[in-house]
C-alpha cells in the first residue's frame, strides 16, 4: 500500500497544511512542497518519514544560507548594534537581555536610549541598564534620536566602550517618515566609524503574519538588516515567516526570545527550530 | 486581488460548459489561498470556504450566466455575515463605575490604547480614570502615568508590590469615593498558555466584575490569533475585542479569526501611535482589504 500514489499526495498534503499552520505563508511553503515532490518523484522515495526528513532538511538549508556571512567580529571598539522593528515586538527587552549576555562576557556595555518618542521608553530601558550591570545615555524625552545616537557614541569612545546597543522606537516599515529617521540614525553612526554599525538587527515577533517579510523587506532596503531575532518563541506561534525571509533576502535568524526575563535569549539553533516547526 | 482571481478562474472553466462541482471546487481553492494569504488562520479559512461551497452547489451559481460574479458575490456576503454589524459602542453599566478590563499578548497595544480609550471616553462626557494592574513590566506604571498626564486623566497605582487584583478592587473603591464613573484597567501583557497568568485575570474579574473585557489583538498577528483568542475567551470570557496596528499594511486576517473563534464583536481598531488614534471598527472595510 506504501507504494500508492495517492499516500503521497495525502503526505504532501498535510505537510503543507503543517507549513500553513506555522505562518511559512502560502507561496513558500507551497514552493516548499513542489521542491519536495519533485525530489520525491526523482528518487523514487516511499517511506513518509523519509519524505519529512528531506522537507526538513531542505528548510534547513534555507535557515543556513545566511549564516555564511556571520563573523562575530568584535574587533571594533566601540562594536555597535542598532535595534530595530515594528511597534512591540521586543526591542527593548531583547537589548536588556543581548547587554546580560555581553556583561556575563566581561564586556563593558553602554545602551543609547534613542526611542525618545514612547511614554517612559526611556525609563523601561534605564531599569534593563541597572538589571545587567550597563551605562546608558539618554536625551529628555522628544529629543532627536540622531543626537542621541551621537552622544552615545561619543560617550562609548571616550569610556571605552566594548558593546554599544542603540534601541529605536517602534515603527511600522509603512510609515516613510519613520523610516528615513532610522535612516538618518544609521548615518550618524557610519560617520563616526565607517566600518559601523556592525550590526543592525532587526526584532521580529514570532505572532506576526506575512507582513513580517514586507517588514524585513523594507528595513533590509532603508538600514541593510544583519540579522534577525526572533521572539516570542515561548508562546504558541512558530514564526514560519523567517523561512520565506531567509530564503529571499538570506538574513539570517541569530537569537530567539524565549521570555520575558533577563535569561531568555538563545543563540538560534536551525536544527531545533526545524524538529519544533513540525512538532 | 481575489474577486479577479475568482472571476479569471470560473470564466476559463465556463468555456468547458456546463459548470461543474469541481469547477465550483477550482474558484473555492482559490478563495481558502487568497484567506491564507491575508493571515486568516487555517481552520477558520476552512470552515469559511465550507459555508461558501454550500451556498455555491445551488442554482444561484450552477445555472448563471455569470458564476463568476456569483462567487464573489457569495464570498463577499459571507464575509460582511461574518464580520457583523458596526457594533463600537462599550457596555456602560446604569450603576456606576463601569470597568473595562484590557487583556492580551505582549506588546499587543494595551497600554496605548487604555490611554486612547479613557481620551475617547472623557471626550464623550465621563469621567474616567486609569489603573495601573501592570506591576511586572519595567516602567509599566509610569507609561501609564504619562499617558494619563497627556490627556489629563488620573492614573490610579498602588506600585508594583501590590497583586493586580487587589489593585482593581481598591481602584474600584477609590472610584466610587470621588465620582470617577468609568474606569480602565491595564493588565500585563500574558501568554494564554501561562495557566498563572492566565488564573491571574480571572481572579481580577473575580474581585471587580468589568462590564467589559476587551481582547487587545495586533493587527499583524499571523496564525497564532484563532488560537490566542479561543484561549483568552474560554479562560477569561471576554466581551469584545480591538484590533491594533491597523495603520500598517497587514492584510488584516486576524480580524476574521478573532470574530471566528470567538463570535465577540470587533469594537475598535487602533490607528497608530498618538492617542486620538482610534476608530469604530466597519466590518464592510475589512471584508474589502482581505478580498484585495
Ligand atoms: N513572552 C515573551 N514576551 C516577550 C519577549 N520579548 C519581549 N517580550 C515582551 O513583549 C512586550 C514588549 O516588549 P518591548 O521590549 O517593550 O518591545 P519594543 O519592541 O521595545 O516595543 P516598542 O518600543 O513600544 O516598539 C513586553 O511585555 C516584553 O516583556 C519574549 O521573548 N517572550
Ligand atoms: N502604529 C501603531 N502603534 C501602536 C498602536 N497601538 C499601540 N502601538 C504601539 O505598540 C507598542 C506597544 O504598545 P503598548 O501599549 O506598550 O503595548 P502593551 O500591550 O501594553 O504591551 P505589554 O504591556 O508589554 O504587553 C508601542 O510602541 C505603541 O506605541 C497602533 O494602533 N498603531
Ligand atoms: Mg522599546
Ligand atoms: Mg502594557
Amino acid at each position: 500500500l506504501k507504494r500508492c500514489g495517492k499516500i503521497d499526495e495525502e503526505l504532501f498534503g498535510e505537510l503543507e497544511e503543517a507549513l500553513f499552520q506555522a505562518d511559512v505563508g502560502v507561496r513558500t511553503s507551497m514552493e516548499l512542497v513542489e521542491w519536495l515532490r519533485q525530489r520525491v518523484k526523482e528518487e523514487r522515495l516511499e517511506d513518509p518519514e523519509a519524505i519529512k526528513a528531506l522537507l526538513k532538511e531542505r528548510i534547513l538549508q534555507i535557515l543556513q544560507r545566511g549564516e555564511e556571512k556571520e563573523s562575530i567580529n568584535l574587533q571594533a571598539k566601540p562594536h555597535v548594534i542598532i535595534v530595530v522593528g515594528v511597534n512591540g515586538v521586543g526591542k527593548t527587552t531583547t537589548i536588556g537581555k543581548l547587554g546580560k549576555k555581553f556583561v556575563d562576557e566581561k564586556k563593558k556595555v553602554l545602551f543609547a536610549a534613542a526611542d525618545t518618542f514612547r511614554a517612559a521608553a526611556i525609563d523601561q530601558l534605564e531599569v534593563w541598564a541597572r538589571r545587567v550591570g550597563a551605562d546608558i545615555v539618554k536625551h529628555q524625552e522628544g529629543a532627536d534620536p540622531a543626537a542621541v545616537t551621537f552622544d552615545a557614541f561619543q560617550a562609548a569612545r571616550a569610556r571605552n566602550v566594548d558593546v554599544l546597543i542603540i534601541d529605536t522606537a517602534g515603527r511600522l516599515h509603512n510609515k516613510v517618515n519613520l523610516m528615513k529617521e532610522l535612516e538618518k540614525i544609521k548615518r550618524v553612526i557610519s560617520r563616526e566609524d565607517e566600518g559601523a554599525p556592525h550590526e543592525v538587527l532587526l526584532i521580529l515577533d514570532a505572532t506576526t503574519g506575512q507582513n513580517a517579510i514586507e517588514q524585513a523587506k523594507i528595513f533590509y532596503k532603508a538600514v541593510n538588516i544583519t540579522g534577525i531575532a526572533l521572539t516570542k518563541l515561548d508562546g504558541t506561534a512558530k514564526g514560519g515567516v523567517v523561512i520565506g525571509i531567509c530564503d529571499e533576502l538570506e538574513i539570517p535568524v541569530k537569537f530567539i526570545g524565549i521570555g520575558e526575563g533577563i535569561d531568555d535569549l538563545r543563540p538560534f539553533n536551525s536544527r531545533d527550530y526545524v524538529d519544533v516547526l513540525f512538532g | 486581488n481575489l474577486s479577479e482571481k475568482i472571476q479569471n478562474t470560473l470564466k476559463k472553466l465556463r468555456g468547458k460548459g456546463k459548470l461543474t462541482e469541481k469547477d465550483v471546487n477550482e474558484a473555492l481553492r482559490e478563495v481558502r489561498l487568497a484567506l491564507l494569504e491575508a493571515d486568516v488562520n487555517f481552520k477558520v479559512a476552512k470552515e469559511f470556504v465550507e459555508a461558501v461551497r454550500e451556498r455555491c452547489v445551488g442554482q444561484e451559481v450552477m445555472k448563471s450566466l455569470t458564476p463568476g460574479q456569483q462567487v464573489v458575490k457569495i464570498v463577499d456576503e459571507e464575509l460582511r455575515r461574518l464580520m457583523g454589524e458596526t457594533k463600537s459602542e462599550l457596555n456602560i453599566s446604569q450603576t456606576p463605575p463601569s470597568i473595562i478590563m484590557l487583556v492580551g499578548l505582549q506588546g499587543s497595544g494595551k497600554t496605548t490604547t487604555a490611554g486612547k480609550l479613557a481620551r475617547l471616553l472623557k471626550a464623550e462626557g465621563k469621567y474616567p480614570l486609569l489603573v495601573a494592574c501592570d506591576i511586572y513590566r519595567p516602567a509599566a506604571i509610569k507609561q501609564l502615568q504619562v499617558l494619563g498626564e497627556q490627556i489629563g486623566v488620573p492614573v490610579f497605582t498602588m506600585g508594583s508590590n501590590t497583586k493586580p487584583e487587589d489593585i482593581a478592587k481598591a481602584a474600584r473603591d477609590h472610584a466610587i469615593s470621588q465620582g470617577y464613573n468609568l474606569i480602565i484597567l491595564d493588565t500585563a501583557g500574558r501568554l494564554h498558555i501561562d495557566d498563572e497568568m492566565m488564573g491571574e485575570l480571572v481572579r481580577i474579574k473575580e474581585r471587580v466584575r468589568p462590564h467589559e473585557t476587551l481582547l487587545v489583538v495586533d493587527a499583524m498577528t499571523g496564525q497564532d490569533a484563532a488560537n490566542l483568542a479561543k484561549e483568552f475567551d474560554e479562560n477569561t470570557g471576554i466581551t469584545g475585542v480591538i484590533l491594533t496596528k491597523f495603520d500598517s499594511d497587514t492584510r488584516g486576517g486576524s480580524a476574521l479569526s478573532v470574530r471566528a473563534v470567538t463570535g465577540k464583536p470587533i469594537k475598535y481598531i487602533g490607528v497608530g501611535e498618538k492617542l486620538d488614534a482610534l476608530e469604530p471598527f466597519h466590518p464592510d472595510r475589512i471584508a474589502q482589504r482581505i478580498l484585495g
